[in-house]
């Protein structure tokens, strides 16, 4: 059940221009959905990609690609741009004889000579709608073992293989391949893989704007979920996923882009690796080389960088914290959440007294490093306080300050677009006690909230 | 939760994670906000893309025609004063409030909830073999003063121990400490992480909610 859309490699919110004024061919048809259009242009040997823009419902065919001259993408949020992965991929599948890429020099950098030419090497090879002989790109015409090749422009090497990759050694596997971004699409049993985007023929949750860290494109194999190697969902019925055969890389074993740490933990703490073998409640967790009390795939032998040592807490799948399986029948898995997280917030660089209302520095950045955003400026976010409304405040370039008496200190608009306002990179001085906070207010009223059906409970009972 | 019994808690939120699963709760203060606790979460840069609010339901694993059930994706995450371990959830659209879905409210600025007050904390977390594995449990307790619960901060409250075993387990932590004052159900406390689980003879201890209204309110206000 393999999708018309899988032989396309798609993004979304891009288009795809032609910049030149020359006339182009570019065919508008009709279309409700993506894989339409993937039908029609796959009907047309000369297209090569299409933009299906989804409020006008209709695509665009298109003769080129991105890697063609004179062509340009710009963002357009109702647009998908899908391209034939042939003219995409800088790797080939197979012996290569699909491979459309635009690489023109050989292995050894000899540049390629143009296949319409007989000059410098006279050859029987010319161009047809189909076989892609065009310019002097790698091709593989005759099916060499070797993948993509050219004739040469020198005279006395007729022809040279072009040192391309095939895509199963192109981008190699550290660990459980988690940060595997390579174009393989296939499974180990040679099964096409099913598109992430798709539900069909296997529905599953891993679509990919739920996780957009993990580099779901397309019916790429990826491994979301912290198994033994990459995978994917097949486009056979029947089988429902099944790992890829994808070269592991021959330097040491280790995280890319991992901090280690033993006292604390950062972020999601894959980096750990402390000591601490109890979970939040102080439950012993289980040895990750034993299959008792709980049966599991977490072998310390299929994970060797994620140090599944003894019985440390770790975190081996991208969990929320380090985790393990417990040591009671009842409970499989626990966070440890009495692992301390590793301070994130920057060096404070000036202290407040009280609740730093009189604070006058000159301090301009935000807890975790962000700059503060002018009291006086409209963007990113629009100020509610600004010195005009607020001349008592002395609001002063984007300095932190407390206009609104905030009892957690200083603060100021910050310059990220997602963050409106935060705490400044200040710390209350040394011996300032903070005024206490007791205080026991004479009436109270509320309104709507906190209100529920008792009823309802005796029921549940 | 460990020892309490099934109940009605209808401001008590599932969180979610991409995978569908629960792993913490928290308390719908707003039709379009939620406060849990800061541990629960990687990182305030978080992309919260996936993660998603359950309210509605009693179940851990509610029926897929569960017509109760709201799952709500949320759609920032705002991490709370250093000190407060508390998180702000805005959801992506506005929960609708029904018998099963209701507003707590939040409690005065500053306000010391006094000795004695009698609160309920609620959750899907681990009971310890005490029963009703999988249901939103409620346990009641009691408001102990800071003064005879030692080692607290000012920024911390906490409840009185009990003979039998009760209290918040793994799973319960981000959730709710509600008291009843002035005829309402305020959320004075929000349930962390501590050692052991509703360990008999030993107090409770949660964020207190009022040290960080002005937070909260700025939070609602300027997002």
């Amino acid at each position: 059940q393999s999708s018309p859309l899988n032989k396309y490699q798609c993004s979304k919110g891009v288009q795809l221009m032609y910049r030149s004024h020359e006339v182009h061919t570019v065919r508008t048809q009709a279309a409700t959905n993506r894989v339409d259009c993937a039908s029609l242009c796959s009907a047309l040997s000369d297209c090569r990609a299409f933009n299906f823009n989804w409020q006008a419902q209709s695509c665009q065919l298109l003769a080129w690609t991105e890697h063609s001259a004179n062509t340009d993408t710009q963002q357009n949020a109702y647009n998908n741009l899908c391209q034939k992965k042939d003219y995409i991929r800088n790797c080939f599948v197979g012996k290569g004889e699909n491979y459309r890429g635009t690489k023109s020099v050989t292995k050894s950098g000899i540049t390629c000579q143009h296949w319409k030419s007989k000059f410098p090497q006279d050859h029987r090879h010319s161009m047809t709608p189909t076989n892609g002989l065009e310019e002097n790109y790698c091709r593989n015409p005759d099916g060499d073992e070797i993948g993509p090749w050219c004739y040469t422009i020198k005279e006395n090497i007729r022809h040279e293989d072009c040192g391309i990759k095939k895509c199963d050694v192109d981008v190699c596997v550290t660990c459980n391949g988690e940060d595997y971004r390579g174009f393989v699409d296939y499974t180990k049993s040679g099964r096409e893989c099913q598109r992430w985007d798709l539900q069909s023929p296997h529905k599953h949750h891993y679509q990919p704007e739920k996780y957009p860290d993990k580099g779901l494109n397309d019916n790429y194999c990826r491994n979301p979920d912290g198994s033994v190697h990459p995978w994917c969902y097949t486009t056979d019925p029947n089988v429902e996923r099944e790992h890829c055969n994808i070269q592991k890389c021959t330097e040491k074993h280790r995280l890319r882009n991992v901090e280690f740490t033993t006292k604390c933990f950062k972020k999601h703490g894959v980096g750990y690796r402390g000591t601490v073998n109890t979970t939040t409640s102080g439950i012993p967790c289980q040895r990750w080389d034993s299959q008792t009390p709980h049966n599991h795939n977490f072998l310390p032998e299929n994970y060797e960088c994620k140090g599944l040592e003894e019985n440390y807490c770790r975190n081996p799948d991208g969990s929320e914290a380090p985790w393990c399986f417990t040591t009671l029948p009842a409970m499989r898995v626990a966070f440890c959440l009495q692992i301390k997280r590793c301070p994130e917030d920057i060096e404070a660089e000036d202290c407040y007294h009280g609740n730093g209302k009189s604070y006058n520095g000159k301090v301009a950045k935000t807890r975790k490093g962000i700059t503060c955003q002018k009291w006086t400026d409209e963007t990113p976010h629009k100020s509610e306080f600004n010195p005009k409304a607020y001349p008592e405040a002395d609001l002063q370039e984007n300095y932190c300050r407390n206009p609104d008496g905030d009892s957690h200190g200083p603060w100021c608009y910050t310059m990220d677009p997602n963050t409106k306002f935060d705490y400044c990179a200040i710390k209350p001085c040394a011996g300032d006690l903070k005024p206490s906070i007791i205080e026991n207010p004479e009436k109270i009223e509320f309104d709507e909230c906190g209100k529920r059906s008792d009823r309802m409970d005796n029921r549940a009972r | 939760i460990v020892g309490g019994i099934p109940g009605n808690s209808p401001w008590t939120i599932s969180l979610r994670n991409r995978d569908g699963i629960h792993f913490c709760g928290g308390s719908l203060v707003d039709v379009n906000w939620i406060i849990s606790t800061r541990q629960c979460f990687t990182s305030c840069d978080l992309d919260p893309q996936g993660y998603e609010a359950w309210m509605g339901t009693l179940f851990i694993k509610p029926q897929a025609n569960d017509p109760q059930k709201q799952a709500i994706p949320i759609s920032k995450i705002f991490c709370g004063p250093a000190e407060s371990y508390l998180v702000m959830l805005k959801l992506a659209r506005p929960a609708e409030l029904n018998s099963r879905v209701a507003l707590i409210c939040l409690p005065p600025e500053k306000y010391i909830v006094p000795e004695g007050t009698s609160c309920e904390i609620a959750g899907w977390g681990d009971t310890r073999g005490t029963g009703y594995e999988n249901q939103l449990k409620v346990a009641k307790l009691t408001v102990l003063s800071n003064k005879d619960c030692k080692r607290v901060k000012e920024n911390e409250m906490c409840t009185q121990p009990l003979h039998a075993p009760t209290g918040a387990c793994e799973g319960d932590y981000g959730g709710p400490l509600a008291c009843f004052t002035h005829d309402c159900w305020v959320l004075e406390g929000v349930i962390i992480p501590s050692r052991g689980c509703g360990k008999a003879n030993q107090p409770g201890m949660y964020i207190r909610v009022s040290m960080y209204v002005d937070w909260i309110q700025k939070v609602m206000k300027m997002n």
